[in-house]
C-alpha cells in the first residue's frame, strides 16, 4: 500500500521528492 | 533566519518552492517536534504554496497547522 509510505519525509539539505514530478 | 518572502518564491520553479518552504518550515516545526519534525514538515508541503507563505508570516496559523498536522499524523499511525 502506498498509504504506507506517507507522508514523504522532509529532511533539511535533501531535494524534497514528496512533491509530483512535473 | 532569513524570511522566506512571495517574490523570492515566484522567482523559483514548482519543485524548488516547496524546497524553499521546507528549508524554511523545518527549523520552526523542529524546535517543537524534533523527532517529528520530518514527517509533519512533509504534511505541511502538501498545502498550496500560497497558503504556506500566509502561515509563513502568521505564526499563530503556522503553530495551528503543526497541530493539525501531529494530529493526522497520530491518526495515520494507529
Amino acid at each position: 500500500s502506498s498509504s504506507v509510505n506517507w507522508p514523504p519525509e522532509f529532511r533539511p539539505g535533501e531535494p524534497w521528492k514528496g512533491y509530483p514530478n512535473i | 533566519q532569513e524570511p522566506l518572502t512571495a517574490s523570492m518564491l515566484a522567482s523559483a520553479r514548482p519543485q524548488e518552492e516547496k524546497q524553499m518552504l521546507g528549508e524554511w518550515l523545518f527549523p520552526f516545526i523542529q524546535a517543537t517536534h524534533p523527532t517529528l519534525a520530518s514527517k509533519i514538515t512533509g504534511i505541511l508541503l502538501e498545502i498550496d504554496n500560497s497558503e504556506l507563505l500566509h502561515m509563513l508570516e502568521s505564526p499563530e496559523s503556522l503553530r495551528y497547522k503543526v497541530d493539525e498536522a501531529v494530529a493526522i499524523l497520530q491518526a495515520h499511525q494507529a
